[in-house]
């Protein structure tokens, strides 16, 4: 079982390769990228020896290879579909936002209840649809992760219509405990939990 | 130095008081609370006893003690000011989000550098000020975090202007490492990170 401690780490490394790729840099060795982007040479080695042979003797890594690897243990090398649910402040902000798309994320469709945003979209052109659309939506198109980004009270809810819907990963905004079953993962950004913690170091007169 | 886990278990801790304490229950032990919760009952001990003694033997906690004990120790025991950076997309939705209000964070301003949005507001009425009078506003009015929402390449320009006005802690949206100095508390929020993280659990085919 891997840690999501490791996977951000994966990922760190990843924007890392991309960066020497495009500066055309061809080999790398962990000693180097750890001085060059001030990550920890034993970690990265540790790492990666987890999922495969990938430096080469007297080289180091080969920075195409790697990030190819990379990006197949990431599962980034397939086109991911995301759905979001809620299109309000939040859900509309996420559709927006090119970044998703560059790394690989295609933000397909928002989902609401409210029938004056129904058959509209988002202002980059992301359709909304009535959320009980979704399941045959789902059957018909493939959907791999939702985004949650409705209100609190209905958050409970539209996990249980995304489970129907057959999405096995959710990335969700709204606080409070979510129950899922065991072969879904649930992965939950609460933004007020981040502002707290810079609350107590600010509290504590601590410093980073 | 407490870590950033232990300061979302505190966060947790808090909001299962708030619960117990609305719903008039005077007094917990750790192990009911573990068990009402699905938390650690050691770990609740371990945590709690590291800030002060807060039990008392045979009783438990007081439900109300421990919940101003608590948001003591995470500075909410007074009003805090967040100011946003970036008046765009994710920072207009931050700006108009209630739960920041209902927790103890006060979105006092947003600030951007498009004439066309200086001077006006979010639909929420947060009023969108020119980033170059952020340090005499910071000295007039007390600033305690910033929030970092405008385009990667201009995420340290602006952090090292919300470090000249004084500003000691910054939860920070934008991609890429940002440097800060020891004094400065940086928290950053990575979307595709998280999303990169729930794509490796449906590429390895595990759960969650
Ligand atoms: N806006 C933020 O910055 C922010 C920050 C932190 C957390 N959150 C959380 O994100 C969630 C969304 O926040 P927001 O500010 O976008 O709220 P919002 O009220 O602006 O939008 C919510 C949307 O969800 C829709 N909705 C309600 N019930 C639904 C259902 N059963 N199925 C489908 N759609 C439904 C509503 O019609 C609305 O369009 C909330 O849980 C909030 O706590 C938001
Ligand atoms: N929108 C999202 O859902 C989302 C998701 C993940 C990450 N992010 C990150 O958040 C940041 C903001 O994203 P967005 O979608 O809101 O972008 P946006 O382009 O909609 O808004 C950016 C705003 O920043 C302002 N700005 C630019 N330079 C500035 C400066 N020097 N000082 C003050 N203001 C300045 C712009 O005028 C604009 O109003 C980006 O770094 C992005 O990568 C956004």
């Amino acid at each position: 079982q891997v840690s999501e401690l490791t996977t951000n780490r994966l990922s760190v490394y990843l924007r890392c390769l991309n960066e020497l790729d495009a500066a055309g840099v061809q080999t790398i060795s962990s000693q180097a990228l750890a001085e060059q982007f001030r990550l920890n040479a034993a970690q990265i080695r540790k790492d990666l020896a987890y999922f495969g042979e990938f430096g080469v003797r007297g080289v180091g890594y080969y920075v195409k290879d790697l990030r190819r690897h990379l990006r197949q243990i990431l599962g980034l090398d397939r086109r991911l579909r995301v759905v979001i649910m809620g299109a309000g402040n939040l859900g509309l902000a996420l559709a927006d936002y090119p970044g998703f798309r560059q790394e690989g994320f295609e933000i397909a469709a928002l989902f609401d209840i409210a029938n004056e945003k129904i058959g509209h979209g988002s202002r980059g052109g992301v359709p909304i649809h009535d959320i009980r659309e979704l399941k045959p939506l789902a059957r018909r198109d493939r959907f791999d992760i939702a985004v949650i980004a409705v209100p609190a009270p209905h958050a409970q809810p539209v996990v249980d219509q995304v489970i129907a819907a057959g999405i096995k990963a959710i990335l969700n905004f709204s606080p409070g405990a979510l129950k899922v079953p065991a072969e879904v993962k649930l992965k939950s950004v609460d933004l007020t939990v981040s502002l707290e913690s810079l609350s107590f170091y600010l509290a504590q007169g601590e410093t980073g």
